[in-house]
């Protein structure tokens, strides 16, 4: 049940362009691309255009000179996997990389060439070996990797030093940020690609977890597991972990704050005290396994501070939370811990709700510097210097011109970003003030109307 | 909800995480924009890829295939105006209005909800053994002026808080349910007056539920949909 598409690398929205070359294109599915391309020798490379439905082969890879990887919405980039690799596989047969120094530092003598050394690994005779220029290749299934002839006239042939994938990046904590290119479970099964739904079909769909790097067929570890994991083309086994090396010394998260008496992002650096859930109820020790029976032990989860039975977050869920000593509510968010204040200090102050600020700010309360008000990108502003005249829209300073109560705002220059409240705070002893519709004057249109009937038991019915 | 019954609240949805877990509530107020709480997501900026909002059954795990659900993806959030601990979600596709699917209308700016008028919360969340735990429950609970709740809150109620519910014990929101709606019954028309939040405890006596006061963001509301 193996994917063709396994062999290959995909970049999605790219495609590879050389000047001046072009192939056929062909109308075909992906999987019919890869197969035309594994079976043709000279093929390296394919893009696909997803709107038509057409392949064009490439005979070159992006990891070549004289190539430019062009942003396309409707093309996918796939590369066979061993010309993308620099780190091999089992004893590197398959290596297509572009390394031709030994490990001792000598330049590898061309394998088309026969000086200074002769030999019968000629590319012409051996075709399939992949015998190209001067990379290190391993033609003869030798023990220790690819290898190759040196130019120096006293080294006949070295090897080329090149690691394995699975020895090449180790894992630090669980492998949540392991981004290698092992793609073969512990039990040597290969694992299933993760945008296919076959032989095993799940949840982790690249496209909604775009920050877990879910490339291809390559082991991940996108929900806090013990370890980097994969499905396998196994159809009789779904999900196993896969072999990679732990680093040595101190495991630290990467990029993770540690805070103790509020939590930041999702509460994964929370190393505090907090040992309930919102609603009160006390939490199990993690390094207990009762009431609830559970893999997150200190021992598992190194990294993560689970310590006593405070509030953490191992598996990267929304916020801290605990399996609960409530033999009926397994596990449940400590939502009731505060939340860092992650806004920028103010840089000024306003009255009333600003509508009369005239200051200097030019910063929403996140940071992001505001757009210009008579500019129309990155957002296409409704309020304007000639809608608002008398608003004082200048340059990208804050401003409130439509009397917002909740104080100056401005578009912001983030394009996802399309306005927001500015870093400035109310002048001490200004109350807001709030603009009060009149609650007799209130007309409701056709939103807050309900059937009300006896809900139906569907469980008897 | 704690000693809620089981029932109807078209305009109730339930947030769903990558995994279709339900973790938080939310309320429908325009065909594609619905409104919770700031807490239920790790950042107003975070990647809201994968997350859903499910509507249209009062069944906590409907079937994959139930003809009334409608699962739509979150396309991006905005978060409210400082302390407001309130959170607009915009959805990929406006949902489709139907006798299970419905908008609940917002109060006018700023408007003070007269005490005792009728109210009620609804959500999957935890019923800690007081109903039942596969369905939508709801709670109908009078409004208690901020006055007469901050007796038993030591004056801490902010006027951007509303307060209704019992002092009676095991009455009220839990786990799960925050960021749904307090739903009150005025000028015919049912009225998002508040959002739950978090409290230290469910069901706690002499503390009656504590919500985000809608009114006091209505501009904020309108202004994100419009804008």
């Amino acid at each position: 049940q193996r994917s063709p598409l396994n062999d290959y690398h995909r970049s999605k929205g790219v495609q590879l362009v050389r000047p001046s070359y072009w192939t056929q294109e062909m109308p075909f599915s992906e999987e019919d691309c890869a197969i035309h391309c594994t079976r043709t020798l000279s093929c390296r490379a394919f893009n696909y255009n997803l709107q038509s439905k057409q392949c064009q082969m490439l005979d070159w890879t992006s990891q070549e000179t004289g190539t430019e990887r062009q942003r396309h919405n409707h093309v996918d980039l796939y590369e066979k996997k061993d010309y993308m690799r620099e780190c091999i596989v089992n004893k590197g047969v398959t290596y297509r990389g572009y390394r031709y120094i030994t490990k001792s530092g000598k330049m590898c003598q061309h394998w088309s060439s026969n000086v200074p050394h002769e030999h019968r690994n000629s590319p012409s005779q051996f075709p399939r070996k992949g015998l190209d220029l001067n990379y290190c290749r391993n033609p003869d299934n030798d023990e220790n990797g690819p290898w190759c002839y040196t130019t120096d006239w006293h080294t006949r042939l070295e090897d080329c030093g090149i690691k394995r994938c699975d020895e090449m990046e180790c894992l630090m904590c669980n492998g949540e940020d392991y981004s290698g290119f092992v793609d073969h479970t512990e039990s040597g099964r290969e694992c299933q690609r993760w945008d296919l739904s076959y032989p095993h079909g799940h949840n982790y769909q690249p496209e909604k977890y775009p920050e877990k790097n879910l490339d291809n067929n390559y082991c991940r570890n996108p929900d806090g597991s013990r370890r980097p994991w994969c499905y396998t083309t196994d159809p009789a086994v779904e999900r196993e972990y896969c072999n990679i090396r732990k680093c040595d010394g101190e495991h630290r998260l990467n990029d993770v704050e540690i805070t103790k008496t509020c939590f930041k992002h999702n509460g994964v650096g929370y190393r505090g005290t907090i040992n309930q859930t919102s609603a009160r109820t006390p939490c199990q020790r993690w390094d207990k396994q009762f009431p609830h029976k559970h893999e997150f032990t200190p021992e598992n989860y190194s990294c993560k501070g689970l310590e006593e039975n405070y509030c953490r977050n191992p598996d990267g869920s929304e916020a801290p939370w605990c399996f609960t000593k409530d033999r009926g509510v397994r596990t449940a968010f400590c939502f009731q811990l505060e939340r860092c204040n992650d806004d920028i200090e103010p840089e000024d102050c306003y009255t009333g709700n600003g509508t009369t600020y005239r200051g200097f700010v030019s910063k929403t309360r996140k940071g992001i510097p505001c757009q210009m008000w008579n500019t129309n990108s990155p957002h296409r502003p409704r309020v304007t210097p000639q809608t608002h005249p008398n608003a004082g829209l200048l340059k990208n300073y804050c401003r409130n011109p439509d009397g917002d109560s909740h104080g100056p705002w401005c578009y912001t220059s983030d394009p996802k970003v399309q306005w927001d409240y500015c870093a400035i705070r109310t002048c001490n002893g200004h109350a807001k003030s709030t603009n009060k519709e009149d609650p007799a004057s209130v007309e409701f249109e056709s939103c807050g109307r309900r059937e009300d009937r006896p809900v139906e038991n569907k469980k008897s019915r | 909800i704690l000693r809620g019954t089981p029932g109807n609240s078209p305009w109730t949805v339930s947030l769903r995480n990558r995994e279709g877990k339900h973790f938080c509530g939310g309320s429908l107020v325009r065909r594609n924009w619905i409104i919770s709480m700031k807490q239920c997501f790790s950042s107003c900026y975070a990647e809201f890829r994968g997350y859903e909002a499910w509507m249209g059954t009062i069944l906590k795990d409907p079937r994959s295939d139930d003809p009334d659900k409608q699962a739509i993806p979150i396309r991006r959030a905005v978060c409210g105006p400082k302390h407001s601990n309130l959170i607009m979600l915009e959805l990929e596709r406006p949902a489709t209005l139907n006798s299970r699917v419905a908008l609940i209308c917002l109060p006018p700016q700023g408007y003070i909800v007269p005490e005792g008028t009728s109210c009620e919360i609804a959500g999957w969340g935890e019923t800690q053994g007081t109903g039942r735990d596969d369905v939508l429950n709801i709670l109908v609970m009078p409004v208690i002026s901020n006055n007469v709740c901050n007796r038993y809150y030591r004056g801490r109620l902010a006027e951007t808080e509303i307060c209704a519910g019992t002092v009676l014990r095991g009455f009220g929101a839990c786990e799960r349910d925050y960021g749904g709606p307090l739903a009150c019954f005025t000028h015919s028309c049912w009225v998002l007056e508040g959002v739950i939040i978090p409290r230290r405890g469910c069901g706690r006596p002499n503390h009656p539920g504590i919500f985000v006061r809608v009114a006091m963001y209505v501009d904020w509301i309108k202004k994100v949909i419009e804008l």
